[in-house]
């Protein structure tokens, strides 16, 4: 079968300042499957951690759409990821 | 991917099993291979035993590729193995820690799953068994250790990246190395585990926030070891007790080979922060291995001198 591919997938990173803020990035997970790069899950997500996801492009709307509600930073690290797994081999063969 | 096998670029499982081979036919005195185990899906799980042939000496183990995805860690084991093979009889500290010690590397733990990271799902983390009364696949293996196994609540459901397997060692790759490391314990004076991202040089414990009796022994070769890192390149890491460093853990390796004895454990967690995460671009890969290293060197310098 074909690879897996993550065109257009992105990858978040944000920073809650508080608990309450870890609780959005949470209760986002609960709804939209999210794949956590750092931490490695969920439950690990804390206050003042630096938190980074990936998420497909379809739910990336809503994922900005709510961080940007609840005036939580983010920055998103990888636009298209399907692009960077592609420019990773940057090395010709000796 | 063509080409051969290259220490400066991502290699396929089957381009590593011929570089083992390789390594073995080019430095018999220096270099061989034992099979250990086997995966899930029946791949091999190979260490390379490095050091000059000789009596029993003081032994540290290397892991890489726990994790599927995190691909610059296998290349760092196939760098390691590298330089220690070209540096024997050139490199005073590296012949002497090769004269006097051994290596045992076991280059790819997670074999399946690094397969599958390069045939199906560049993102894959776990290995591939299959899980009864789930369809998803794969146990991490990094919680699949006996020990404190099942403290965390969150790691029994089989759809989770963190899920720990129906029981402590279940997985194949995790008894092959568990095994190999209990036969192997006299010998064994410090185990070290490698993954990324996040620039961490991380050792126990994970489970608990107690601190390990020789913590501020673990906490200045951590130190010291992170400082040699950064002499290269000023890549600047942090260090720490697993669980007040990043979060805590239950069944990891780490914890579990210094609960078995083995009281100087290491994970480093190599580049880079986050700008690439898993998918660290070829071209970091040499300058990644070279810091990392020093750092190694500097390691095994100190069990060389420091354990009995």
């Amino acid at each position: 079968t074909a690879p897996v591919r993550f065109d257009r997938e992105k990858i978040f990173r944000v920073t809650p300042v508080d608990e309450k803020e870890a609780r959005v990035l949470k209760d986002l997970a609960q709804i939209i499957e999210l794949d956590f790069w750092y931490p490695d899950a969920t439950h690990d997500v804390a206050a003042n951690m630096t938190v980074d996801f990936r998420v497909s492009e379809k739910e990336s709307q809503t994922i900005q759409s709510t961080l940007e509600q609840h005036k939580m930073n983010y920055e998103i690290l990888i636009h298209d990821l399907q692009e960077e797994i592609e420019k990773q081999f940057d090395v010709k063969d000796e | 991917v063509s080409g051969r096998h290259s220490y400066g670029k991502y290699n396929d499982w089957d381009k590593i099993v011929s570089w083992t081979e390789k390594m073995v036919a080019k430095h018999p005195e220096m270099v061989s291979r034992i099979k250990i185990g086997s995966t899930v899906e029946d791949n091999p799980l190979y260490v390379l035993k490095v050091g000059r042939k000789g009596k029993e000496r003081k032994a540290i183990f290397i892991d890489c590729g726990i994790h599927a995805r995190e691909w610059v860690s296998p290349a760092f084991c196939q760098w390691f193995v590298y330089q220690a093979t070209k540096s024997y009889g050139k490199n005073r500290i590296m012949t002497k820690l090769l004269d006097r010690m051994t290596f045992y590397v076991l280059p790819v733990v997670n074999v399946d799953g690094y397969i599958w990271s390069w045939t199906q799902n560049r993102m894959w983390r776990k290995n591939r068994s299959k899980n009864q009364n789930s369809t998803c696949i794969g146990t991490d293996l990094n919680r699949n250790f006996d020990v404190s196994w099942d403290s965390s609540p969150n790691t029994n459901d089989p759809c989770q990246e963190v899920y720990r397997g129906p029981a402590p060692e279940s997985e194949k790759e995790t008894k092959a190395v568990t095994n190999f490391i209990r036969s192997h314990l006299n010998s064994i004076k410090a185990y070290i585990t490698f993954h990324s991202y996040s620039q961490m040089l991380l050792f126990p414990y994970g489970y608990t926030s107690k601190l390990p009796p020789n913590h501020s022994d673990l906490l200045k070769v951590a130190r010291i070891a992170t400082d040699f890192l950064s002499s290269r390149y000023e890549t600047h890491y942090i260090y720490g007790p697993i669980a007040s460093t990043i979060y805590p853990t239950s069944g990891s390796s780490l914890d579990w080979a210094y609960d078995l004895g083995i009281k100087h454990t290491f994970a480093f967690e190599l580049r880079d922060k986050g700008k690439f995460g898993f998918l660290l671009p070829e071209s970091r890969i040499k300058p990644t291995c070279k810091e990392t290293m020093l750092s190694v060197k500097f390691i095994a310098k100190y069990i060389l001198k420091n354990t009995s």
